[in-house]
């Protein structure tokens, strides 16, 4: 792998597409999104609404925090609270055609990035193992 | 930063010292485990012995696993049940004289690992963020 090569590489030959992320619904409950979050064994995904426009993303840590009370976690909260209420807004996000350099300086902050078109629908995610991989492969041959 | 500057940086370089690292120990219940990792914000951290050897690494993915039962998430469960018990003992490791390139190789499928001297002693940990600031340093520089 050329460093040409590697600097021509776009977001959107890197990210893994929509179809593949793990993801909740805005409106959906606290509790169907933990359960989502136990058994994809993510720890945090990206919180989409019906239209398929990206609104936040959602993590383990902030739903425990919501329910962590005085003397013990109160679950029974967690039928009673929304994703909407919880969720993480200020969501750093990237373009299918920004450049592999772009990409790489944005994943040294943020384990993951959500890649949207102009009018903000979700594209999928560019992950850190993404870019990682290569680098590995640039550095390695 | 020169390419030879970065391959011949090693792990003891780059890693984030023990005392700065949040873990457990064995015999802590779930619940202690579990408040450390909400508290800390982290995902997963290593669990140590009393004589600051690693034993493994803990997830809130895997104590939330265990609790999880056929109605409910049953957190009552967590004072009875210890970190021993859930943590993961496969743990990948490196050594504070391992280079760069070995650390990059690593990371691709880790988000970080465990940085241990001869005798298995806990000395710190190499992350993702660590080879990624450098990474970008070389390339964007
Ligand atoms: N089921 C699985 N199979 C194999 N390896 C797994 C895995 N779950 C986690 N990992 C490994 O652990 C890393 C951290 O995962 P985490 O869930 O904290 O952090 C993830 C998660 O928050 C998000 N993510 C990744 N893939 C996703 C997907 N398909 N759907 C939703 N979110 C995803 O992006 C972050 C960074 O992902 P990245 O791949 O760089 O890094 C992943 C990957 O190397
Ligand atoms: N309190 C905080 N302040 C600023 N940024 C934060 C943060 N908590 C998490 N992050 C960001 O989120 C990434 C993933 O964190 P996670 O806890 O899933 O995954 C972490 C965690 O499992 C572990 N880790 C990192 N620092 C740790 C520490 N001081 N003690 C124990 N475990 C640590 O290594 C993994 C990778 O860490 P990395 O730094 O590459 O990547 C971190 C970092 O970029």
């Amino acid at each position: 792998l050329e460093l040409q090569e590697l600097t021509e590489m776009m977001v959107g030959d890197l990210m893994i597409e929509s179809e593949k992320v793990a993801h909740v619904q805005l409106n959906n409950p606290l509790e169907h999104a933990l359960l989502v979050l136990v058994k994809s064994g993510y720890s945090v995904i990206p919180v989409l609404d019906h239209t398929y426009k990206l609104q936040g993303m959602i993590s383990k840590t902030a739903i425990l925090n919501e329910v962590l009370g005085m003397e013990r976690f109160e679950m029974e909260k967690l039928s009673e609270l929304k994703v909407l209420d919880t969720m993480l807004t200020d969501v750093p996000v990237l373009k299918k055609s920004d450049p592999f350099l772009t990409a790489l300086k944005a994943v040294v902050n943020h384990a993951f990035l959500c890649v949207l078109d102009e009018e903000g629908y979700f594209e999928g995610i560019l992950t850190r193992r993404a870019i990682l991989k290569q680098m590995n492969r640039y550095l390695h041959e």
